[in-house]
């Protein structure tokens, strides 16, 4: 899309209405008025009405939970599907997952209760003020080993320097810095988790290359994949 | 946003990891 916007996967099936005695959740995360949320699409394919919902997470790497209960008008008659938002915070319990983004939810209603699998795409932990000042950024890059250096390349993504830069500020990663060298544009970013976790990035961005090198600093290298993934994601889309 | 000396270190942050 031509547009910039702040990045939302496509709702998953999270769970098919034949793991569910009829009930279909189709979700999504993202991020609004500084909070993350989980958006999903409820569909009653049983053939009875659904009453009593509620929902609940396991233990999770970045502590998220439901912030306030799950609204559904009910009952949820038979073939009716209604959407929901659900907002989050980060104040539950922790327990590092393995993948890191995966998080375990459970669902219950009149019928029965159902458990699913679902993966947080990182970039709705990225938080409005991760913007690392200037000074902090120089020395926090030079204290970083370069052991700690991670490279990716970004492909297919035909975006000037300003347009990356505008696209990824809209989701809460800030340029720093931008300097132009041999008509390279060099741009230094920051980014911060909810849970207080840094990560500084280096864009060097070729006028007319579809190519984008990527360059990630952060003392906490779990995170580093989902980060590359983030990126590719919000600047492909 | 208008120091000289950080404006000077991005500037040979940048050189220093530019790709010719």
């Amino acid at each position: 899309s031509g547009t910039s916007e702040v990045y939302t996967p496509a709702k998953q099936a999270w769970l098919p209405a034949s793991k569910g005695k009829g009930l279909e959740i189709m979700g999504t995360f993202n991020r609004k008025q500084g909070k993350p949320q989980m958006s999903m699409t409820f569909h009653n394919k049983a053939m009875q009405p659904m009453t009593g919902f509620a929902v609940q997470f396991n233990k999770n790497s970045f502590g998220l939970q439901p912030l306030t209960a799950l609204t559904i008008p009910t009952p949820l008659s038979a073939n009716q599907s209604i959407d929901t938002c659900l907002a989050l915070n980060t104040r539950g319990a922790i327990q590092r997952m393995d993948p890191l983004m995966n998080i375990q939810v459970a669902v219950k209603n009149c019928i029965d209760v159902f458990y699913f699998s679902a993966t947080i795409p990182i970039n709705v932990l990225f938080v409005e003020d991760g913007q690392m000042d200037r000074k902090v950024f120089l020395a926090t890059w030079k204290d970083i080993p370069p052991s700690n250096e991670v490279q990716a390349q970004i492909t297919n993504c035909s975006m000037s320097s300003d347009q990356a830069t505008n696209r990824l500020q809209q989701n809460n990663i800030f340029t720093v810095a931008k300097r132009t060298v041999d008509g390279q544009d060099m741009l230094y970013q920051s980014l911060k988790l909810t849970n207080g976790i840094w990560v500084l990035a280096e864009l060097k961005v070729v006028p007319g290359n579809p190519t984008i090198q990527l360059s990630l600093k952060t003392r906490a290298m779990d995170v580093v994949q989902d980060i590359q993934k983030a990126y590719t994601e919000i600047m492909q889309n | 946003e208008d120091d000289p000396d950080l404006d000077d270190c991005f500037s040979k942050l940048a050189e220093s990891r530019s790709n010719p």
